[in-house]
């Protein structure tokens, strides 16, 4: 759009000799817990000469890559999500010819980076446009998004968006300063019973560090957080494009008691601020044990070593006795994850066959590791394999990984196996807390054996759908597609079990009704439900890939995400973005990023580039630039600086 | 509130209204042989200016307890909880569901109805009736129904309970009455002669809205004479209170 004569004035005020961002869109917009996000800038090379410019964006890890586009001066470059093979051999095709340049994503932590550089010629304007779409989960009783904000720069027009439209009505919406003191006060909020509009505009002044910088204070993460209304246990349910979604996360119940074995690593790794944290930890997690609760703790190295070899109750003297002993823990040693898993499966089974464990009780291993297997069994294979053996189906696991020398994938596949999950915990942050929030979301199981069911050809392709647990302030979300019907309304029925209880609930959604109101909603994000169904869908099939037990089934499973991800237009670890000209004869490439520990990339450092020509001046995170002049056409061909980051 | 009583022998409805006050606990059931009470508490309709005599009371939340089990239901206009001592358990009324917790089954039908079971030989049913909330008198209240059915013990007491053990009723001398649409009559019940008139009142389980007439000898004063003792010795302190009986 056109600047306004304010926003004008700005732009000629921050116009310097090289790189003038003009405007700079960040727009949200969130329905029944999917979001769409677009990140659009406008770029102006100011300066004398044709100069690199980039565009890069911070994406949280659980994200689809929808599309890019990019307007060089006239040349739109459109973005289409192709099969990783197709869009490589499209890529080196363009390569070959010259016609190509890089778009990289790269890992750090939970977000990972969106980068794309383009040469251009003194006074050009480009246009950047990325898409993602990401499904908000609840954890603790809010649903969170985060937006990374780093424009690097002063911008004349700076404008941020969330866009909330739940049908069941907002419960709370929260803004909480993330950004620093700088901007306290600056974000609005408005809302109704079921819209809430979110906007951050600080205007120039308020994005100098200080009255007569030249740099902004504007960098860091932009949170938004809120939840829904709830006004039935038997949840939401959404149809919507031939699409539905149900949602469940009842309230109001008392919570299942719980038999825990704590397995620690207590290796050499762990020496130090790890440890620290994590004993910190494990005293507020143990103080919030109950006399329902009953545990034991077991801290492994090249040895394993158990506080008790039983289960013990939750009580105060107990639980006093197990946080001495964690306290006096020296990590040092080797790490032998197997026979510590075993150990602690054991202890289970003997509570189990002694009758110790409530029926209905929830039986959890929750392991913290720091390091791959070193002592005994290393084989991750035969680990898992070993693992598995032990639990029995009422056991569950979550771990835990700390730091990134740990192959979280590992971790996430054991847990996964067995009706738990995994977290990464970021060392150089504050694990102590990580690991204190984790435990909270898993401390408060509701309900056991949840199971979602149609009425018989009422719907199909239908997400999972049967759960082991239930925990206060999550939220369990089954979607699928509608099938043809005569009837007005899709039914679900929802049956569970809590501590003395036995459920059986049930709900309804019109047909129509809820594609009639989001057709009324200006920023409401219509089709939610077919994206939503299709990126549970995808995510459920990568993680089946990933334990499938043999390759026929894994290239069946593959075949199925492809299909879907093309169809969808998602950028997994399996397709490839491809961005091409107008004309398609000059062609980017933008693959999924690899997972640090599995080779390229320099974990938790944002940069997968390892030969890349090193930047000159100090360019921000965002927009960068070189100094070597380039002669037209727009995008300079410059192969020999290409990589393009592999994957699978 | 009105009560309904039918009573299948006798082939006949009787009713009669309790007027006491918001807050108050009235016993219905109350049944030491089998562990069972249901208690309702009164909610008053909105106050307008200074008629404050003229607050109607109606039931606002309805408990049933079954003793053996630990087991309370409590259903108001807001909420059903369930509770078992140290655990508490809460529904809205915005979804259709059955909860099961040993011997007590509760199934709740979205916006409309509660039907608490225990054992299968005791039920009681609630039916919720929500009103235009800027209504400037009306407020939200409970319909209870507890069919004839029940098997309740010898033991069994309470406005309703009482009625477990049908009593003979005769009625007699019937003429006009005052309002010529309504006849009177002299019942006798339980040793009492009553005059008695011929009325309606509405069971709303089949039409929730216009309900449906049940024509039914109507006793004044608060069931005197029809009932054992005085209204009064109904109220119970607290929702799990059994009754006391000299």
């Amino acid at each position: 759009g056109v600047l306004t004569n304010e926003e004008q004035e700005d732009f000629e005020a921050v116009q310097g000799d090289d790189i003038t961002v003009e405007s700079y869109r960040v727009e949200s917009r969130i329905t029944s817990r999917f979001c769409h996000t677009t990140f659009k800038s406008f770029v102006v090379n100011s300066g004398p000469n044709a100069q690199s410019i980039g565009f890069h964006v911070q994406i949280p890890k659980r994200a689809f890559i929808t599309n890019f586009t990019m307007n060089v001066n006239g040349v739109t470059f459109v973005g289409s999500v192709k099969e990783k093979t197709v869009a490589r051999n499209l890529y080196a095709q363009a390569r070959a010819r010259g016609k190509a340049a890089g778009i990289v994503r790269a890992n750090s932590q939970d977000m990972e980076t969106f980068k794309a550089e383009v040469h251009v010629p003194s006074g050009n304007r480009i246009e950047f446009e990325l898409h993602y779409q990401e499904m908000m989960y609840r954890k603790l009783g809010l649903y969170e998004h985060t937006l990374h904000l780093q424009p690097g720069r002063l911008v004349p027009r700076f404008q941020l968006d969330v866009y909330i439209y739940e049908p069941n009505g907002i419960a709370s919406v929260e803004v909480p300063n993330t950004l620093g003191e700088h901007f306290t006060g600056l974000a609005q909020v408005t809302s109704n019973k079921h819209k809430a509009h979110v906007v951050f505009k600080p205007s120039l002044k308020q994005q100098r560090k200080c009255d007569n910088c030249t740099t902004s204070a504007l960098s860091g993460i932009f949170t938004v957080k809120y939840d829904v209304i709830r006004e039935s246990a038997a949840g939401e349910l959404h149809v919507s494009d031939g699409h539905f979604v149900h949602f469940f996360a009842p309230t109001n119940l008392s919570p299942l008691p719980k038999n825990i074995v704590f397995v620690i690593d207590v290796s050499g790794s762990m020496w130090g601020v790890k440890m620290k944290q994590t004993v910190e930890a494990m005293q507020a997690i143990l103080d919030d044990l109950t006399m329902d609760d009953y545990f034991s703790i077991i801290d492994f190295n090249h040895n394993v070593r158990c506080w008790s070899d039983e289960l013990v109750q939750g009580s105060t003297i107990q639980v006093a006795e197990a946080k001495k002993y964690i306290q006096d823990i020296k990590p040092n040693g080797g790490t032998n994850i197997n026979e510590a898993l075993l150990r602690a499966g054991q202890i289970l089974h003997k509570a189990a066959n002694q009758g110790m464990l409530n029926s209905r009780s929830v039986s959890m291993i929750i392991l913290v590791s720091d390091g791959d297997p070193t002592v005994g069994e290393i084989k991750l294979s035969a680990i898992q394999k070993n693992v598995k053996k032990i639990m029995r189906e009422d056991f569950s696991l979550f771990s835990l990984g700390i730091g990134f020398d740990v192959d979280y994938d590992f971790l996430e596949r054991i847990a996964t196996e067995n009706r738990g999950v995994a977290q990464r915990i970021y060392a150089n942050k504050d694990a102590s807390e990580q690991l204190r929030r984790f435990y909270s979301q898993v401390s408060s199981p509701l309900l056991r054996k949840i199971t979602v069911l149609f009425p018989e050809g009422s719907v199909s392709d239908v997400t999972q759908n049967s759960f082991d647990k239930y925990f206060s302030g999550s939220e369990l979300v089954v979607a699928g597609k509608v099938l043809p019907s005569d009837g007005t309304s899709l039914n679900s029925f929802i049956t569970a079990s809590s501590d003395r209880l036995d459920l059986s609930l049930q709900t309804e959604a019109d047909y129509m009704r809820l594609d009639a109101e989001l057709a009324r909603q200006q920023h409401a994000f219509t089709g939610f439900a077919r994206q939503m169904w299709a990126y549970i869908t995808v995510n459920q099939l990568l993680s089946e890939r990933s334990q499938a037990p043999t390759a026929s089934r894994k290239r069946k499973i593959t075949q199925r995400i492809l299909n879907l991800a093309v169809e969808h237009q998602f950028v997994t670890p399996l397709t490839a973005l491809l961005v091409e000209s107008e004309e398609a004869n000059e062609k980017l490439l933008a693959d999924s990023p690899k997972d640090p520990r599995k080779g390229c990339c320099g974990g938790g450092s944002g940069t997968v580039i390892p030969e890349r020509t090193p930047m000159v001046e100090s360019p921000p995170p965002w927009v960068q630039l070189t100094t070597t002049p380039t002669p037209s056409p727009a995008l300079g061909p410059l192969p020999e600086r290409l990589t393009i980051v592999d994957n699978d | 509130p009105h009560f309904i009583i039918h009573l299948p022998k006798n082939n006949m409805d009787v009713c009669f209204n309790i007027d006491s006050k918001p807050g108050h606990i009235l016993n219905l059931v109350s049944d030491p042989g089998t562990g069972v009470v249901v208690n309702g508490q009164l909610v008053g309709s909105k106050r307008v200016g200074v008629e404050k005599e003229n607050v109607k009371t109606y039931f606002g939340t309805i408990s049933v307890f079954s003793q053996l089990d630990g087991i309370m239901v409590t259903v108001s206009t807001d909420r059903i909880q369930l509770t078992d001592g140290k655990h508490n358990h809460s529904f809205s009324w915005g979804a259709t569901a059955d909860i099961t917790q040993d011997r007590v089954k509760v199934s709740i039908v979205k916006d409309s109805q509660v039907t608490v079971t225990v054992d299968e030989k005791i039920r009681v049913m609630m039916l919720l009736h929500r009103v235009w909330k800027k209504h400037p008198t009306s407020v939200d209240f409970l319909g209870l129904y507890i069919p004839n059915s029940n098997q309740y013990s010898s033991k069994a007491h309470g406005l309703i309970g009482q009625f477990g053990q049908e009593p003979e009723v005769r009625v007699y001398n019937l003429h006009q009455g005052a309002d010529p649409l309504k006849k009177e009559a002299t019942m006798e019940v339980k040793g009492n002669k009553l005059a008695v008139t011929r009325g309606w009142q509405k069971d709303y389980r089949r039409d929730k809205k216009r309900g449906s007439d049940i024509f039914c000898w109507f006793i004044h004063n608060s069931g005197k004479g029809f009932i054992d003792g005085h209204y009064t010795t109904y109220i119970v302190p607290r929702l799990d209170s059994f009754l006391q009986r000299p």
